[in-house]
């Protein structure tokens, strides 16, 4: 993390949206404005007070190309997305937003509240850290909603500025939730089997547990692979004892616990042409030595002795896994059998007889 | 053949002016702006380069390489990412 001191001389400090995107509705960009200073409020002693009128500390607003007078430029539809000034007077504190981009409230285009959390974090005083984990990182990554979008690298810069919150502990947690795996709309981004082990990746928290004693550890992805981005789309265990990531058209193979030198590569030495952006869902079938690739409701099968994607594909998922009809978000093989995960929801898989043995809930594994 | 004709000089410029607004707006010192001056940055493009590939993790090789372009591509915060 970096910072630049003296940061602000008080604790409650005043903001104010001084005007509002036409992308989002007014409830919808004060709901992600005050969940971005929430972010922050709960690591430090800071009260954030919203104001209606008048000049607050940090005063927000929504502008294009050369705004109002502020010395920074931005640039039309991507590239720079939004900016701030460090704590002070003037445009000290200040939080300007690109309206040549598009705000939203979920994953698609740029979403409001993860760009104003970083943005409110450089108004606190932070400048960019070099983690890419760190919210404070420089570029734009989006991470589930559902997940505390704080690393421990931007907690640690910012409890250096200004403390820690006075509470007890337990009421404020320091360091970042994690998903509850027995929640009952648990869902996973991806999931691998590892030897006897099964992984499940979520945002940026991983589960490890040994089926047959369903023993279950939790950890941050960072922790075993700290060159790994949060937010893995898809992952599977190939015929080489080897896991392979995949995240947007980049994948890195682990072997060993250890990230092979050379990775993230593209997915297209795979054989994916360019047209393909990511990948959902790949589980490799180990009786066959063929890996299926799901992508929306199409596979690609790749030939794992080989090294090359088959001829002939894609294909309709469902066409060859009768039953398998939805966007797959993950899916493994356990005991010769396939479990592919959609939501909350997963189905038992026979991948001889192709049928679908049962329906069952996505944390079943988890002996909830 | 009729590949579209290939203009790599183009590209190529496309590539540095690309490279020189990065550059010049993220790996330059930036003047405070409740103030009024500038204050001169006269670090060559390849030392600033190589501070912005040191910074991302990428080779610190001082030229625009291709992993190196396609970090610069991705949209971004627009806040300098040295000295403010």
């Amino acid at each position: 993390y970096g910072f630049t001191l003296p940061g602000w001389k008080k604790t409650k400090l005043t903001y104010r949206i001084v005007n509002y995107t036409p992308d989002m509705s007014k409830e919808d960009v004060d709901k992600a404005i005050q969940q971005a200073f929430k972010v922050w409020s709960t690591v430090t002693p800071l009260i954030f007070i919203r104001i209606h009128e008048g000049v607050a500390d940090i005063m927000i607003a929504f502008g294009t190309k050369a705004h109002g007078h502020c010395p920074r430029y931005f640039d039309g539809p991507l590239g720079i997305l939004a900016h701030a000034f460090p704590p002070g007077n003037g445009f000290g504190g200040d939080v300007h937003f690109d309206e040549d981009e598009d705000w939203t409230t979920g994953s698609a285009g740029f979403n409001l509240f993860l760009v104003a959390a970083h943005e409110i974090g450089h108004a606190l005083g932070l400048s960019h850290s070099n983690d890419q984990r760190a919210l404070m990182f420089p570029n734009y990554a989006y991470v589930s909603l559902s997940e505390f979008p704080l690393s421990p690298d931007d907690i640690s810069g910012i409890q250096s500025i200004y403390g820690s919150p006075p509470n007890a502990p337990d009421k404020r947690p320091a360091t970042p939730t994690s998903p509850k795996t027995c929640g009952s709309q648990m869902t996973f981004n991806a999931i691998t089997t590892l030897r006897r082990e099964v992984i499940f990746l979520k945002g940026r928290h991983l589960w490890r547990l040994y089926p047959d004693n369903s023993e279950v550890e939790q950890e941050l992805i960072s922790t075993f692979w700290p060159t790994l981005p949060p937010g893995i789309e898809a992952a599977y265990e190939n015929m080489k004892d080897q896991i392979l990531f995949f995240k947007g058209n980049k994948f890195w193979v682990i072997s060993g616990y250890q990230v092979l030198l050379g990775y993230p590569k593209n997915i297209y030495t795979l054989g994916f042409p360019k047209g393909v952006k990511n990948i959902d869902a790949a589980v490799c079938n180990k009786n066959t030595g063929k890996t299926a690739f799901f992508i929306g409701d199409k596979y690609w099968r790749y030939d794992e002795n080989s090294q090359s994607m088959e001829k002939g594909y894609p294909r309709q998922t469902v066409n060859d896994f009768p039953g398998i009809s939805q966007k797959i978000d993950a899916v493994f093989q356990q005991k010769g059998l396939f479990y592919f995960f959609h939501g909350s929801k997963q189905w038992e898989f026979d991948p001889i007889t192709k049928k679908v043995i049962r329906e069952i809930k996505s944390n079943s594994w988890f002996n909830c | 053949s009729d590949a579209l004709p290939v203009h790599p000089e183009k590209d190529n410029k496309e590539d540095a002016k690309l490279v020189q607004d990065y550059l010049s707006k993220f790996y330059a010192v930036e003047p405070d702006p409740n103030q009024l001056g500038w204050k001169i940055n006269d670090e060559s493009t390849a030392e600033k380069l190589q501070k912005m590939q040191q910074f991302f993790g990428l080779k610190v090789t001082g030229k625009p390489d291709t992993e190196t372009l396609e970090m610069m591509k991705k949209p971004r915060c627009g806040v300098p990412d040295v000295g403010l």
